[in-house]
């Protein structure tokens, strides 16, 4: 692990005056290797470790903490503040708030919104799922089945347009007094023109409380892409990041995070229903460091 | 002195820098790079787009090594196709893209529902099916995959079917009792073929970072993977993971997945893989 890695290279400087140029060095070699390896994105790692450096070059070895410990340290608690520190709740003010479910193919949309879908039931609300993916082979029978195991009602429209689904969507749960709206989207490339324009016409016409794009957790460099091209074009509020029950390390949470800026505010922990957590920057960063 | 056209140390940070913003891992970009700085030093390589060139070479060579084709001409029929990796890499829609393939060069295709776990899994495999107007086998949601392969192959064989392709759910090399299930599901096809799978295939999305290579390594063990197939290619990630993974693995990568539709797959070609990579 990092830890022992910093060790070896910071050896023989305990309770020895100051952390020098040279002994930083060596160590900031290891901890962009330990980031890289972890999938934070290189331009991400950059700026990462010149912060270290400029936090650790000079620092005073202590005698409680080894060098290696201490620079660890350092990266840790870099991390846990970059990866965002108080938990970021969902924002469901408003009337009939709608939260659009958004990102890449195969993200973990679909179960994401049965998620969701079931935890707010269980804070006491009257969740609406609405089926917006018309593309995807039985992807509006998923959503239906999955809306049934979490027990909450799936809208699917008659209209061949999504906007216009959700549109229905939304004066239906205002009658029927269901809130919030969960609108589950076909999975699309931030490449895609037409589907990307699709997603801006959505959020223009439906003024959506949350914006949160669904990020897999074993996401590599591209996350950056991915991430900086939804929010420039979306505007998201916030990611999910799934599959976290792997061993992926997810550097990509502070790849996303440092591009935009946005709150990791859950995470997908299986593919159950009930597999979905608040976010923990501490843990994120234990995990990213290996 | 160094003049533009010159290979310079920019260049080959640069280059490193190319690969692993392509997922290609540090420890490897590292070492393919310190073998065209050797190169160089070694006046065998003199201008930058000769070090690009070379190092489209070497990549391509990589690549190259471990090749081998689609199986296609079983000792008996059917051909059997498993399709296995982690969720949501594509495994559905890209046995749909090799049903198509099949039947554009006049074969008769069976597609096997062996996700019995995952929500709408069977019928999103039915609807294919329907599309391509191929054969179908499923049992109940919930049921035991490997019975829902064990009659895909007595049932291709009483259709008279050239091929059977056998979906799996998605699962994650880090559950053993799924990995389990998995071999199980190996071990019942081979049994009942009378010989192993003929491709056993890894599902490995482009977009995926450094765990691919765990991936591979975790099913490959498992399982005895023949190929690879790298999906979602037409998006920004490169899909570099595949160099460590032919590498390390020493797994052929057979096909890529350029999009969502039945015409988007692609046989690997590592000259083009290569040049994408490095412009
Ligand atoms: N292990 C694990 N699997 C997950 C998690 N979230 C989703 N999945 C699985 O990932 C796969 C894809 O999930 P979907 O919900 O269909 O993904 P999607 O983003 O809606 O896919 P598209 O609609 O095709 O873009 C399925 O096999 C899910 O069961 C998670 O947190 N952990
Ligand atoms: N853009 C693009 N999308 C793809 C490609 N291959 C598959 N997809 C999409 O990725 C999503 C997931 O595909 P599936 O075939 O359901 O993936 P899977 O591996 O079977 O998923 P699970 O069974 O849930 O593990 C779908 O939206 C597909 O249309 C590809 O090559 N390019
Ligand atoms: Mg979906
Ligand atoms: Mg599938």
């Amino acid at each position: 692990a990092l830890t022992s890695k910093l060790q070896a290279v910071l050896r023989g400087l305990r309770g020895k005056g100051r952390l020098s140029e040279a002994d930083v060095s060596s160590a900031c070699r290891e901890i962009r290797l330990a980031l890289l390896e972890a999938d934070v994105n290189f331009k991400v790692v950059r700026e990462f470790v010149n912060r270290i450096r400029e936090q650790a070059v000079g620092k005073e070895v202590m005698e409680s903490l080894s060098p290696g410990q201490q620079v660890v340290k350092i990266v840790r608690d870099e991390l846990v503040e970059l990866l965002g520190g108080a938990a970021a709740g969902l924002e469901l003010e408003g009337a009939t708030p709608v939260v659009l479910v958004v990102g890449l193919q195969g993200g973990g949309k679909t179960t994401t919104v049965g998620k969701l879908a079931r935890l707010l039931k269980r804070d006491g609300k009257r969740p609406l799922v609405v089926a917006t993916d018309l593309q995807r082979a039985a992807a509006v029978e998923q959503l239906r089945q999955v809306a049934g195991q979490a027990g909450v009602p799936v809208f699917e429209g008659s209209a061949d347009d999504p906007v216009a689904i959700v549109q229905a969507a939304v004066s239906h749960a205002a009658s029927e007094g269901l809130s919030p709206v969960i609108v589950d989207t076909a999975g699309r490339t931030h490449v895609d023109e037409e589907l990307m324009g699709e997603l801006v016409v959505m959020k223009q016409k439906t003024a959506p409380a949350e914006v949160l794009l669904v990020l897999d957790a074993m996401t590599g460099q591209d996350a950056v892409n991915v991430a900086r091209e939804f929010d420039r074009a979306v505007g998201i509020t916030g990611v999910v990041l799934t599959k976290l029950d792997g061993d992926a390390r997810g550097g990509a949470a502070l790849s996303v995070r440092a591009v935009t800026g946005k709150p990791i505010k859950l995470v997908g922990m299986g593919e159950k229903l009930d597999a979905l957590e608040v976010f923990h920057p501490d843990r994120m960063a234990s995990r990213i460091l290996g | 002195l160094t003049g533009p056209g010159e290979a310079t140390d920019e260049l080959f940070e640069e280059l490193e820098e190319v690969l692993i913003a392509s997922d290609v891992s540090a420890r490897v970009a590292a070492a393919i790079v310190e073998r065209l700085r050797a190169a160089a030093r070694e006046g065998r390589v003199r201008t930058a787009e000769g070090v690009r060139e070379t190092l489209r070479n070497q990549l391509a060579e990589m690549l190259s090594r471990h090749k081998a084709p689609l199986a296609a001409s079983p000792p008996a029929p059917p051909l059997l196709y498993l399709v296995v990796g982690v969720n949501g890499t594509g495994k559905t829609t890209t046995i749909a893209k090799l049903g198509a393939r099949f039947q554009r060069e006049g074969r008769k295709v069976l597609l096997a529902a062996g996700d019995t776990f995952r929500a709408a899994a069977i019928e999103q495999l039915q609807v294919w099916a329907q599309r391509l107007g191929a054969e179908f086998v499923a049992h109940q949601s919930g049921g035991d995959p490997a019975a829902v392969v064990f009659d895909s192959i007595g049932a291709a064989r009483a259709r008279g079917c050239d091929v059977v392709i056998a979906d799996t759910a998605g699962r994650l090399h880090t559950k053993r009792n799924l990995m389990e299930e998995l071999g199980k599901i190996v071990r019942v096809a081979q049994r009942e073929l009378g010989r192993p799978a003929d491709e056993t295939l890894l599902v490995v999305d482009a977009t995926t970072g450094q765990n691919a290579l765990a991936q591979a390594r975790q099913f490959h063990e498992a399982v005895g993977l023949t190929g690879v197939v790298v999906t979602k290619l037409d998006g920004t990630a490169k899909g570099g993971t595949v160099i460590t993974i032919a590498e390390e693995v020493g797994l052929p990568i057979k096909l890529i997945g350029v999009g969502e539709g039945m015409e988007d797959l692609e046989d690997f070609d590592p000259a083009a893989f290569a040049a994408a990579l490095v412009p």
